[in-house]
């Protein structure tokens, strides 16, 4: 119905005005109505401004901002509407430390009204985890699972600097 | 509602019956590149009604099915069940049109290699149809916000103005 | 020309059969005319199966086979024709550990023909390099070069796992 | 022919002059996110003729062109230049039809916010024509393979055939 979409919009609108600010420390961001007298029928445009920079295409934010933009975007529809679970699968595959850190801080917070579910090769990530589960194949094409405890799954992937030349 | 287990036979690189169990706020999955951590988040898209197979990465339906290994043949058929604890009432399930009121729901989904398909909603055998309507405005299902693949979080900015409507359109 | 053609697939075509094997440990994998009747304008298949799978459609692979099958690729590109050097930016997003290894082996092979830079978030991948150029944003909206060593490097981004709950 | 210098001034995000000494075999460029590595590419990739402003991320090409921070006024202009050692000859500069013999070619591009482009090779003025048959056939350029942007490397299997096919005759 047409009050349902303006009233969840509205919402999600807020949320992710708030929510980037948020992940980003500051900055800007908005959707609107590209044609707010035909809210039916009309696209939807975005606009995202990272602290101390101008405002500008968001074709041209870096592969790490886009990511956190959009997460910002995923987890306003979330707010205002909230699933019961939710899986995610390696959204840190661009982000830096710092960012993967906040990435893990806002699930962390919505973890209180649902479950999540977070597919990583981070180990930064991992640590937000209650429960690791551990997924290999031991034997070729078959998948098993194994049970992971954080330390070991920092080791497993711990970077040992490979000494170059 | 909570999700409590998930269970996969068949399904693409889990050949053998595996049972995953969440319980937690928040559960981390982990594993080497190819070891089968996206084909479990394909499974429980599956399960809740995906019908497209080009977005479970595949050609045809069938491409699910365990297809085999150096050592191994393929499997006769793929099945996923989802277990939920109903406590809250938020699902209502109701196979066939019967209301079912138990604490817990599971649904599962089965294949065959002949192409046959099979449905159960609590062991009860019921239409596609009966699963997506049961999770119908919970926020879950195919398509939603509450299921990010891997790459698609990028495309979500890269989507056009009537594209990110129709996001919204179906999320809304 | 045709001929240059016919040579240069040729060539690129050896090339990634044995660079894939050589980065996936095994397996198997081709590019292909797909009507060599037809060499002027024929479109080319790709196919690809990693150690103890069976051959199915590329689209099933996984993010970190695609991303090693593209490496194999490209660098079958360059074994061909080299160029004098080579640019590559967080190609190594979507590897693990051992793969974000491999990724560095075959760059560092490859150095000895060319020079490579590489952009990346990935410890493991820096530690191959021979000199690190840090840019940071002190200025907010303003990039400005820092000398970086490896071992600040690592520091910088050293995954400190975050005390879960 | 060796790559050993990139100069960026005014370009993106480097509104000061910006100089990388590269000598080494194995370079690499680390930083947070945003902090501006793709965006010497995107300068390298400028410099060697690239005319698509959307391959550039941009929707026209003044954007490249440093627009200002909450503190700094825009740039009036871009300029980008690569120093080459061509002590092998593999260059063979001829900016305006005149062969330039030395053993160091820079190549400079500029872009003017009042939409005028200069260039540069060996400070000799020239066309981007010049610029572009220089590189002919040495793999560098806008469109090779020796340049993987962020997030291109997945495209190379997406592609379809034909486009393969293009992404080969570019190349080949
Ligand atoms: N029907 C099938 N039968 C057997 N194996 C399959 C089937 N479909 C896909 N696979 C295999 O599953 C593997 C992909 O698994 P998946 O995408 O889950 O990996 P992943 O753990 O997410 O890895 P990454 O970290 O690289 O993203 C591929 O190697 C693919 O060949
Ligand atoms: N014309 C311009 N003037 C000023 N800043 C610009 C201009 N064009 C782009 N930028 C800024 O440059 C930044 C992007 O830089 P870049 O893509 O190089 O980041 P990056 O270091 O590659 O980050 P990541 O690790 O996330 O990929 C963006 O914040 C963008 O706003
Ligand atoms: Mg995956
Ligand atoms: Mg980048």
């Amino acid at each position: 119905s047409r009050d349902r979409f303006a009233e969840t919009f509205k919402a999600v609108r807020e949320n992710f005005q708030a929510l980037f600010r948020k992940l980003f420390g500051g900055g800007k961001a908005d959707i609107f109505l590209i044609d707010p007298e035909n809210e039916l029928e009309s696209g939807i445009e975005i606009v995202a401004r990272p602290p101390g920079k101008e405002l500008r295409s968001i074709s041209l934010l870096s592969g790490g901002e886009r990511a956190m933009t959009a997460i910002a975007l995923v987890f306003s529809f979330f707010q205002a509407r909230p699933s019961p679970f939710c899986v995610l699968d390696e959204v840190d595959a661009p982000l830096d430390e710092a960012n993967t850190g906040r990435y893990g801080e806002i699930v962390k917070e919505f973890s209180k009204i649902s479950q999540f579910i977070m597919i990583t090769h981070a180990k930064r990530t991992m640590a937000f985890g209650d429960v690791l589960y551990g997924v290999t194949m031991q034997e070729p094409g078959v998948s098993t699972p194994v049970s992971v405890r954080f330390e070991e799954a920092a080791e497993m992937i711990d970077d040992q600097p490979v000494a170059a030349g | 509602m909570k999700l409590t287990r998930a269970i996969l036979s068949g399904f693409k690189s889990f050949a053998d019956r595996t049972e995953f169990d969440f319980d937690a706020g928040i559960s981390c999955i982990v594993g080497p590149n190819g070891c089968g951590k996206s084909n479990i988040v394909d499974a429980i898209k599956w399960v809740l009604g995906e019908q497209s197979a080009k977005s479970l990465r595949g050609g045809e339906m069938r491409d699910v099915i365990f297809n085999g290994s150096t050592r191994r043949k393929p499997a006769g058929m793929a099945q996923v069940t989802l277990v939920f604890d109903n406590t809250d009432g938020v699902l209502q399930p109701a196979p066939n049109g019967e209301a079912d009121t138990s604490d817990t729901v599971a649904v599962t989904r089965r294949l065959y290699r002949s192409g046959q398909s099979e449905y159960l909603i609590n062991k009860t055998p019921c239409r596609l149809r009966d699963i997506k309507e049961m999770f119908l405005d919970t926020g879950i299902g195919a398509g939603a916000y509450s299921l990010i693949e891997q790459g698609r979080v990028s495309q979500l900015l890269n989507a056009s103005q009537d594209e990110r409507r129709a996001f919204f359109d179906e999320a809304a």
